[in-house]
């Protein structure tokens, strides 16, 4: 199935699905969006009904998490009253970058430095939006690579302030996937759900010529669903995930 | 990985002592599937198993190699080939300034690369400018950057990025800098406006190296996108970040294969010092796996 392996599918789930079509009656091509989209039908993370709810974005370096906590702030400006955090105390820059999407989105923000205890710049902007009663609180973390076991137990500790506030943790925590990679998504997906219970995914850069298919192993071994894709660098720039265009756009 | 897998056929194949042609089918399918999942471009693995089909006749002949190591070794050879054989190294002039552009899409670790550059050739007496208008807060984050590497930085001229590396080329001129190092906005290679911006850029300023910064855990859309900037820009090198990673990095084969240019560095690490030389058999090895 070469059209899956240069969407970046892989070569087991190319032949999981090649298998499975054999079957298949009548017309191929419908009956490969059909098995895709399936595969991607994952149930979505049934949480987020009491304020504030909290999304937390994280994911390896440059995958798109500070643009996609934008786009999410501003979404749900539309609705309410949201509190963005800089929970990046690395990166060079990384709360004056979000800070001016801030601006853009017209929404809160609660500033870290470069060099401050991501967990504490956490725990402190649950404190507030607690207190504000916000209705959404969006938390930027720092970009990290899964084979960074110290990075990934920063993560566990941001994760842990969060469940001292709210039990279950963020309602929404999701892991950004950037279009272009490769089978190394998956890896990076299995390590960040185990480590911090992933709900979600987001799907960027899919304005590229990258298809992103190694989602479809990724939502169907770790029963992921993608919900949103990032689309472009602009605030506006993020659609609701949908698996039967994707798996159009996926074969094409 | 493949490299295991080997040792297990290499044992049994050394045992007959010659290998079938059932064996080398099935030895030459797990080459395959190893190359595509090391995230190699599906076309360049089909190229490449031709051309180890050649090298394979061309080491039987020889004789002198039992034919497991003679199929192992040939794969080995034909990728440490194909990745360019040696390092490379930039050459600088000796009698004016160099410079530098480097041009990639978003996110993959330009802006960092530019000030890990910065430090590596601190001894060349080096500038950094931001040529990113685009992205949020971008010249404060080189600019933190080039106070860590102890390397100054042009101001931004606002708005124009042509216009600031104009500034850089007086700077250059007037000071005596030996090294401009351009940081670019990140940009797609099927965006023709920002396309037209890197053109502009180039003509400003023309670089003696156009640097391709490319994530290492690419997937099969590199070759697309490597093709891309050297039709439209023209690429003189490539590097490759983030290898601190456990992705394959099949991703310096596709470029190399679209592009054909010199590989010349890693990125390995967040920090400054996180740029290693690109060493082609340690990357054969690791594409393996
Ligand atoms: N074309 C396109 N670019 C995107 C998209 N999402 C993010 N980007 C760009 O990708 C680059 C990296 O985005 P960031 O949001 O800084 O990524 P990050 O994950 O926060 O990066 P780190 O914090 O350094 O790990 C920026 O240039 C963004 O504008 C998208 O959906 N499409
Ligand atoms: N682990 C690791 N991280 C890296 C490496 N190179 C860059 N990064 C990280 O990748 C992220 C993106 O790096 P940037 O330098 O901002 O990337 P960019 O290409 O300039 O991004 P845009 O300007 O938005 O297109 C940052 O978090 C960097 O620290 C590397 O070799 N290894
Ligand atoms: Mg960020
Ligand atoms: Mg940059």
């Amino acid at each position: 199935m070469e059209i899956l392996i240069q969407a970046d599918v892989g070569v087991k789930y190319a032949e999981v699905i090649r298998a499975k079509l054999e079957r298949a009656e009548g017309d191929r091509i419908m009956a490969l969006r059909e098995e895709i989209a399936s595969l991607l039908s994952q149930p979505r993370p049934s949480r987020g009904v009491e304020a504030p709810v909290i999304t937390m974005v994280s994911g390896v370096n440059g995958s798109g998490k500070t643009t996609t906590a934008a786009k999410l702030a501003n979404l749900h400006r539309k609705a309410g009253t949201v509190l963005l955090v800089s929970g990046d105390t690395y990166r060079d820059a990384a709360h004056e970058q979000l800070n001016i999407w801030a601006q853009r989105a017209g929404v809160e923000i609660v500033a870290s430095q470069r060099g401050q205890d991501a967990a504490a710049v956490v725990h402190d902007a649950m404190s507030k939006a607690f207190a504000k009663k916000n209705s959404h609180v969006v938390i930027d973390t720092a970009g990290r690579l899964h084979t960074r076991a110290d990075l990934m137990e920063e993560l566990k500790k941001i994760v842990r302030v969060i469940i001292k506030f709210r039990p279950d943790g963020p309602d929404y925590n999701i892991l950004t996937i950037d279009a272009n990679l490769g089978q190394n998504s998956i890896q990076q997906a299995k390590i960040f759900t185990e480590a911090i219970a992933v709900n979600g995914l987001v799907l960027t850069k899919f304005d590229g010529t990258a298809k992103g298919g190694a989602i479809i192993p990724i939502c169907n071994e770790l029963r992921l669903p993608v919900l949103y894709l990032g689309v472009g660098e602009g605030i506006e720039d993020i659609v609701e995930f949908d698996p039967e265009d994707f798996a159009r756009s996926v074969t094409t | 990985g493949l490299i295991d897998r080997f040792a297990l056929i290499k044992r049994k194949i050394l045992g007959y002592g010659r290998i079938t042609s059932q064996e080398l089918e099935s030895i030459n399918k797990e080459i395959k599937i190893s190359l595509l999942q090391a995230d190699v471009n599906y076309l360049v693995v089909k190229n490449f198993m031709d051309g180890l089909e050649e090298k394979t006749k061309i080491l039987e002949l020889s004789r002198s190699l039992k034919p497991g190591d003679l199929v192992i070794r040939a794969v080995f050879e034909e990728l440490v080939e194909l990745l360019g054989s040696e390092t490379r190294s930039i050459d600088f002039r000796g009698d004016t300034y160099s410079v530098l552009s480097l041009i990639g899409l978003q996110g993959v670790g330009k802006t960092t690369t530019a000030a890990k550059l910065a430090q590596k050739f601190r001894d060349r007496n080096p500038l950094l400018v931001p040529a990113d208008t685009k992205r949020p807060a971008a010249v404060q984050q080189l600019q933190m950057l080039a106070d860590r590497a102890k390397t100054p930085m042009v101001p931004l001229e606002k708005g124009s990025a042509a216009a600031t590396v104009k500034k850089a080329r007086q700077l250059a001129k007037d000071k005596g800098y030996g090294l401009i190092i351009i940081d670019t906005a990140g940009r797609l290679h099927i965006d023709d406006e920002l396309i037209e911006e890197l053109q502009d850029i180039h003509r400003t300023l023309k670089p003696d190296y156009r640097l391709l910064i490319a994530d290492g855990m690419s997937g099969q859309d590199a070759v697309n996108q490597a093709s891309r900037f050297n039709e439209q820009i023209g690429l003189d090198g490539a590097i490759l970040t983030k290898m601190d990673g456990d992705a394959r990095g099949g991703a310096a084969l596709s470029i190399k294969s679209a592009a054909d240019v010199p590989l010349y560095f890693i990125g390995t690490s967040e920090r400054l010092d996180g740029l290693e030389t690109f060493h082609p058999d340690r990357m054969a090895q690791r594409i393996l796996g």
